[in-house]
């Protein structure tokens, strides 16, 4: 079935917290989160971001979430380190 | 002849609401709302902050192509000279009007809501608006604060009113100033709550007595949760009352009477806006203009209420980015109401208590950045193609797809109601 899929991203300054994390000036950005959403699950990848020409290495990958909506519908566990994950990368690509 | 359109957008609003199964909400008119409306359950934000999401949908481009992902460029300028919702309302005959937060206000709208491309007039923003920051509740020994927790006595309030009632007036006149003059408009309401602070009239806390307040299921830091998906909610920290907390960086947590109270005021500021947002389709009745106006009511990104040990926005977590999202389109989701009869009367959320189901419900994963394409679709204006891979030198298209295929359940729903009879499942249920 034709499946509807939502993308989403977050910006960030560091792989840390610090205080600007929350609202990075485009300058300061090196990081940045972006997700696919199905009905099934929220998958994100935090990759390297270069705000001189506002590219993202999808290879330069820092972290990882993986929530399946089934599960774990409040998103508290993480399992993008417990499974392969290449068919999700392939497809955010 | 294209219906008008009623663009109903509020700030921070995550789905807390009645007609999204929420039990402890009282939101009696969004909910009524949504009970002749379809309504998404799983609606999204493509970036969970003010000026990036509203930025997106109101242009329908993603923020990798309007290129803000702070508050610190005007498209125009910075990305592309990209058309906008209203400005292509307003390019295809509509009166298109700007009341309270649309646009996100400075550079990210060239300090001007983007007018005069976006709107026939110049937006309004309601007087109080500057106060919004002000130390202005909390007394204590004489001294007032700009605390997170934040309700008040409006008749205290600075010019003895809020920012969003005074924009429910200001959109009302609008619309007895349009019945009048006859001509089609786009009229976008921005209402400011629940963003914070929690400012809002105080008798709305009675709605949440203290002890029926829950922490959040997952109050605590997931531990696979990568460091930098972690947002530490900074702008929470800088207000008087949680500064006086002295909550460790980053992770806090806040302590947990304090969180059960932020969230008392985040339901209780959201029963406020059903208020405004009741009174404000009260008038669409009096007006006469529910059976020519499509209604659509959004929010720009949600908000976490202590999930995860987070608060605000600032992350790409569902709190953060699901949002409400429902149309009301006359003869489409609902039959038409014989003339006379009312479609929205005002509920008074502090007497009126009920469930109840919308008219339609789609479960589809869509997407803000399709406002666009399906509001022009709904118009009966041309839909706006589809962008390419690159658009930064194409005016108008669109990175979002229109839902209205989406609807077609709500039809059916519609028809079953024919056939017994019923033609209003809200009075009937």
């Amino acid at each position: 079935s034709e499946e509807s899929v939502a993308f989403s991203q977050y910006p960030r300054p560091a792989d840390t917290p610090q205080w600007n994390s929350d609202k990075p000036k485009l300058k300061d950005i090196r990081i940045m989160g972006y997700s696919m959403r199905t009905v099934d699950y929220r998958y994100t990848v935090w990759v390297r971001f270069y705000p001189n020409n506002f590219s993202a290495d999808f290879e330069d990958v820092h972290a990882g979430e993986l929530y399946m909506v089934e599960t774990d519908p409040n998103q508290d566990y993480n399992i993008y380190n417990n499974i392969s994950h290449g068919v999700f990368h392939k497809k955010l690509l | 002849d294209g219906m008008n359109v009623l663009f109903i957008v509020v700030d921070d609003l995550r789905p807390v609401l009645g007609c999204y199964g929420d039990k402890l909400v009282k939101s009696p008119n969004i909910d009524q709302l949504a009970s002749r409306s379809v309504v998404f359950s799983n609606a999204y934000a493509q970036q969970a902050v003010c000026a990036p999401s509203r930025v997106s949908f109101l242009t329908g481009r993603r923020p990798d192509t309007t290129r803000l992902y702070d508050f610190y460029s005007y498209w125009r300028v910075h990305a592309g000279n990209y058309s906008t919702m209203p400005q292509y309302f307003k390019e295809n005959g509509y009166v298109t009007l700007s009341v309270g937060k649309v646009f996100h206000p400075g550079i990210s709208s060239n300090h001007s809501d983007d007018y005069p491309y976006s709107w026939s007039v110049p937006p309004f923003h309601p007087s109080t608006e500057k106060y919004e920051n002000d130390k202005t509740c909390g007394e204590k020994g004489g001294k007032l604060y700009a605390n997170l927790v934040c309700p008040v006595d409006v008749t205290e309030m600075p010019s003895g009113t809020l920012p969003d009632i005074q924009s429910t007036e200001e959109a009302i006149r609008l619309l007895n100033v349009m019945k009048t003059n006859k001509k089609k408009f786009f009229l976008a309401v921005g209402y400011h709550k629940p963003h914070i602070p929690l400012r809002y009239p105080q008798e709305f806390i009675k709605l949440y007595p203290l002890e029926n307040i829950t922490l959040a299921p997952d109050p605590w830091v997931p531990k696979q949760l990568p460091s930098v998906a972690y947002n530490p909610w900074m702008d929470i920290r800088q207000r008087d009352d949680v500064k006086a907390l002295n909550v460790s960086f980053p992770y806090g947590p806040l302590p947990d009477d304090f969180q059960r109270l932020v969230r008392q005021s985040y339901y209780a500021a959201v029963s406020y806006l059903d208020v405004q947002v009741g009174r404000l389709l009260n008038a669409l009745d009096d007006a006469g203009l529910s059976n020519s106006t499509i209604v659509v009511f959004t929010a720009d990104h949600g908000w976490s209420l202590g999930e995860h040990g987070e608060w605000a926005k600032y992350s790409n977590f569902d709190v953060a980015t699901r949002v409400p999202l429902m149309f009301y389109v006359p003869g489409m989701t609902t039959s038409s109401v014989p003339r006379g009869e009312r479609v929205f009367p005002y509920l008074d959320p502090f007497s009126h208590v009920w469930g109840t189901e919308p008219q339609g419900r789609s479960k589809k994963v869509v997407e803000l950045v399709s406002l666009f394409p399906t509001l022009a679709e709904l118009a009966g204006l041309q839909v706006p193609p589809a962008c390419p891979e690159t658009s930064f030198q194409i005016p108008l298209c669109t990175e979002g797809t229109s839902i209205v295929h989406y609807f077609n359940a709500s039809e059916e729903k519609v028809e079953e109601e024919k056939k017994d009879g019923c033609y209003d499942s809200y009075r009937c249920s």
